[in-house]
């Protein structure tokens, strides 16, 4: 129960850390409509070259590590 | 290559640039040094000419801060973000801020501020990231040996888009 617990409080944690990486760096634009989670993330995987999953796989997890510029990768 | 919605570029070919403060990572000279290379970097591809000035405002003002530094944008501790910069216009335009919370260094320790500079500056003169890996303006940092650095063809093609070739 406790592992369960733990393993949902990480994964919980995952997807926040996702989804500030993509508001910070890859931004909702006003003019598009809100995209769904899953386009987001394959559009930061396009961007870098990555499998297209739509899902935070450990590759996508491993390129929100690395360090960066601070300016969103959409200009916009 | 991309550059920034609208295309912001300067609309002069002689940008000055103030090294305001310094990080204590490394000796004042060194870190002249690498800016001043970092700049030259894009004045060998292009017709600009980068003047250092010592006091009041520059087109470029370069800083070194932590966290919250004044422009709404707070860097985030060791690792992660590096440094970011604006895009040329007036004001805050073309600034370029680098987080003293990284390790900066003159080789392959840490972070090389040659190369991290040299990507601001792209940013300063109105360049957006690419998503070429191997370009200079793509996003993720990556050593490079700054005595062997070359700017890639899709570096030199967007900053010749904004600005032109060098002449001969």
């Amino acid at each position: 129960f406790p592992a369960q617990l733990k393993l949902e409080s990480s994964s919980n944690r995952d997807l926040e850390d996702l989804k500030a990486y993509l508001d910070r760096f890859f931004p909702l634009l006003t003019k598009t409509p809100s995209l769904s989670l899953e386009d987001r993330i394959k559009e930061m995987q396009r961007f870098f070259h990555l499998t297209l999953t739509g899902k935070l796989n450990a590759e996508t997890k491993e390129t929100m590590k690395q360090p960066r510029c601070g300016i969103p990768d959409i200009a916009n | 290559y991309e550059t920034f919605p609208g295309n912001p570029r300067w609309r002069k070919r002689h940008l000055t640039y103030r090294i305001v403060n310094y990080t204590p990572d490394l000796p004042q000279k060194k870190v002249d040094d690498a800016i001043r290379r970092a700049f030259m970097v894009w004045s060998d591809v292009t017709p600009l000419k980068f003047q250092r000035v010592f006091k009041g405002h520059a087109d470029i003002m370069i800083q070194f801060a932590r966290g919250e530094h004044g422009d709404g944008y707070p860097f985030d501790g060791k690792g992660k973000t590096l440094a970011h910069a604006f895009a040329p216009g007036e004001g805050i335009g073309g600034d370029a801020h680098f987080d003293d919370a990284e390790r900066w260094s003159e080789y392959n320790q840490e972070v090389n501020l040659f190369l991290v500079a040299a990507h601001e500056f792209g940013h300063s003169l109105g360049l957006a990231h690419s998503n070429v890996q191997g370009a200079l303006m793509y996003p993720l940092y990556s050593y490079v040996n700054p005595a062997t650095f070359r700017l890639s063809e899709d570096d030199k093609r967007g900053i010749q888009k904004l600005y032109g070739r060098k002449s001969s």
